[in-house]
């Protein structure tokens, strides 16, 4: 919290530095670790002609920043917590605690293959259902 | 020009990753693809989904995923459901309850040399894409019997070999497979268990020679051509062609993808 209101203040007094401000303001809004948006389009991809369902699928992805307290992240492990105090004595050789996927799930795919035989295949971790700090 | 990936923009609104190199997204490809167990992006010939094979399998992705709102389909959560397909038509499909993989095979007996002349009574299907540490669970060969034409009130046994070399090379030999008695006024599929074969396909591919119909009216013992009974044969509906349906557990060690 300290450290927190230090960066605010820091860059509030650098507002004439309009690029060191950038980065100072920057690095304090960006957002804590959480799941976000992404969507395979098989259509788009050109893999109709192949693929009959489905048309494609939300893969989601994890990014943001492990900060603390991490108890504003999704599911922080415990290990990201201690993870987090040694960057914290040791910013410069420890790295922070990872935003990355916690739990993820199966798709199923119904494709030709080259003999025109059908599959219905499940395929694991194809999608992130929850992210978290590790 | 779409790309195929499309990522949040961070104000809650999907947009279209457009910067993205050719070569990169033929990349991301590669890497999707690789994902899927795929070398290369499949090429059919001329693949109909009004066929039989792809129908059957297409209602059944319909059953399994509800609605079959195919675009916004939440399959099982891994550590809960550890076999795919365990959760719904258990009754109808109790070998879904082990499954991982279902493979619906098309009937490629004109492609068999010493097969052609019995394209009604033969069937060939190409294991040739099946890895050998799949585990076949089960396997049935359906086959569509529309009404007996000739109005006969009888029986018939239904029997399937499966072909296998003898000892000179012509020489074919025929191993009874499975068998089963129908009634002359049964309209529908008839399922036969091919498990035994699908195994020793997916084992040894060479070894798959196709398998043989012969089918006897249980009251004259007369053999009779499939056409006779109803069976659908290859100049039939396209919908009711006979095909095969293979169910695959999958290796753990598949899941294993290997440093590139």
């Amino acid at each position: 919290s300290a450290r927190r209101q230090m960066d605010t203040r820091t860059a509030v007094s650098h507002r004439d530095d309009s690029h060191w401000t950038w980065r100072r303001t920057r690095r304090y809004v960006r957002p804590v670790c959480r799941r976000k948006t992404m969507y395979v389009d098989f259509e788009d991809l050109g893999w109709q002609s192949w693929i009959i369902a489905p048309e494609g699928y939300s893969a989601f992805y994890c990014d943001g920043d492990c900060i603390f307290p991490l108890g504003l992240n999704m599911n922080a492990t415990n290990h990201a917590i201690v993870q987090l105090l040694l960057h914290t004595v040791k910013s410069q050789t420890m790295p922070k605690p990872c935003c990355s996927p916690t739990k993820l799930s199966a798709i199923s795919v119904l494709y030709f293959d080259d003999n025109s035989n059908v599959i219905l295949k499940k395929y694991r971790s194809m999608k992130v259902k929850a992210c978290g700090c590790h | 020009d779409s790309t195929g990936f499309y990522t949040d923009n961070g104000l809650e609104q999907s947009v279209m990753v457009s910067r993205i190199p050719h070569r990169v997204k033929k990349e991301f490809q590669q890497e999707i693809l690789t994902l899927m167990g795929l070398h290369h992006k499949p090429k059919p010939r001329a693949p109909g989904k009004e066929t039989s094979a792809p129908r059957f399998m297409i209602d059944l992705y319909n059953k399994l995923h509800g609605s079959g709102a195919s675009g916004s389909i939440e399959d099982d959560d891994e550590d809960e459901h550890p076999h795919f397909f365990s959760r719904t038509l258990e009754n109808e499909m109790p070998k879904l309850n082990s499954s991982d993989v279902i493979m619906s095979f098309v009937n490629h007996v004109h492609k068999i040399h010493f097969l052609r002349h019995e394209r009604d009574r033969t069937f060939f299907f190409d294991f040739g894409e099946v890895s050998p540490q799949e585990t076949v669970t089960g396997a049935e060969l359906r086959l569509y019997k529309a009404k007996d034409r000739r109005g006969r009130h009888t029986t018939y046994h239904i029997e399937v070999f499966t072909i296998q070399q003898g000892v000179d090379e012509q020489d074919k030999i025929l191993v009874p497979e499975t068998n089963h008695l129908v009634s002359s006024d049964f309209e529908g599929w008839i399922l036969m268990n091919v498990t035994n074969a699908a195994d020793s396909w997916t084992i040894m591919p060479a070894s798959n020679m196709g398998l043989y119909l012969k089918i006897t009216d249980m009251s004259t013992g007369q053999e009779l051509r499939p056409n006779h009974i109803g069976i659908v044969g290859h100049r039939g509906d396209p919908d009711k062609q006979a095909f095969l349906v293979c169910f695959f557990k999958m290796s753990q060690q598949l899941h294993v993808r290997r440093t590139r």
